[in-house]
């Protein structure tokens, strides 16, 4: 079952904290529990499947694009782009029951997404109790989820430091290898040209010294 | 003795790489890797 | 104001939860105040700084020990180590008083780590509120913040991957690059060899020519 509670101040009396609470299985389509408190009351309703698929007919609004209005007023997940609104009117002996309606604000009209009875609870200290013990295991799932993050975080930045290391060791390491082949290389290659030159010249030496012997005999 | 030193100083460089036969990349790699502390 | 809200069960009431909040300046040592509920009433209290020194004078500890230990009886602190208990008795009239007690758990024996009056609130709605709203509070802070470190999270492996991306290529471009300068220094010796080669056959030919010149003349 998932869940979701969030702050809400109705617009008829915007200085009263009200918690609301709503439950759904996997599909807030499918239909979702309400739970409404001031911190010394508790009210409850629920809205079946039928009634979304109908509030969306009467809209004329496609049944997908209803949900995703419900989740951005129930749920807060709409983040500040739309503005949306939440009303409470007592109703019944010693306010019993009590409508509550919630509506999209546009810019010069507001239109109703949806409404409903909630009846009050007889024992709201149980329910302001499961409520305050879900929001306390929500903050402890968050915070181990926030340290495991965080523990992730820096091995990631660990690795990440090794492995820039490892980069520039091997840029390194290249301009090295580059610089020490090249330099046996013009060692090993002055060598043979060294080589050359020494054949060269003994080459051009035994020739002269044939030159000069022949060139000796036909003048004698 | 003195004539192998000759008969390799005419083959071979200071190096030990051939004056006449062809070199491929592992005789080199050899000669290269015989090639250390030199100016 | 640091403050921190935990879940507990008195010993003498197992079955009820109580919620306990604890509110500081910078440091326990310095004092704190309580608040309990039950999720129906609330009852409030305060811990003076002298109070603190004269419990852990009374129990011969180290004061800074005896914060350590406070810490890990109020705001669960200790993880799963150590054993504490709590025990609330109420008193006056219509429980308007309530004794609330801390105790550590060894093997065998308990030890009191510090008891205090508390007072009944007149308004417990106000101060249910406040709690619950502390907790959304919480719990809007640490998803902010997880979501931060996911995306900083997702942002160091992005980098982990190109650099080491960065580093294949550059291993690879070592190799290559040692590859090359070999099959290039390997021609250019090549045709310094072929050099040599044809300069030491035409020395020898030449040597030759004068050698049977040299022998046909001494025969003449």
């Amino acid at each position: 079952m998932e869940k979701k509670v969030v702050r809400i101040c109705p617009v008829s009396d915007p200085g009263t904290t009200y918690f609301l609470q709503i439950a759904w299985e996997k599909d807030l389509g499918a239909g979702f529990d309400v739970v409404l408190s001031d911190g010394r009351s508790a009210w409850t309703g629920k809205v079946p499947e039928e009634d979304i698929s109908k509030e969306a007919a009467d809209m004329e609004m496609e049944r997908e694009k209803y949900i995703g209005e419900l989740k951005k007023v129930l749920l807060f997940e709409g983040g500040l782009a739309d503005k949306y609104n939440f009303d409470i009117s007592k109703g019944g002996v010693d306010g019993e029951c009590l409508n509550f309606s919630y509506e999209k604000n546009l810019k010069d009209v507001s239109f109703r997404l949806g409404s409903l009875m909630l009846q009050k609870v007889s024992g709201p200290a149980e329910v302001i109790s499961e409520l305050i013990s879900y929001c306390l295991d929500c903050i402890k799932g968050l915070y181990s989820k926030n340290e495991h993050l965080q523990k992730e975080n820096e091995r990631l930045q660990s690795d990440l430091d090794d492995v820039q290391e490892q980069l520039q060791k091997c840029v390194e390491a290249k301009e090295e290898l580059e610089m020490e082949l090249y330099k046996r290389f013009i060692l090993v290659l002055n060598e043979k040209k060294a080589k050359i030159r020494s054949l060269q010249k003994s080459l051009k030496e035994v020739e002269e010294a044939v030159l000069k012997t022949t060139q000796a005999r036909h003048e004698k | 003795s003195p004539e192998t030193k000759q008969h390799f100083a005419c083959e071979y460089d200071c190096y030990g790489d051939s004056y006449t036969g062809d070199t491929d990349i592992a005789k080199l790699k050899e000669v290269f890797s015989r090639m250390n502390n030199f100016q």
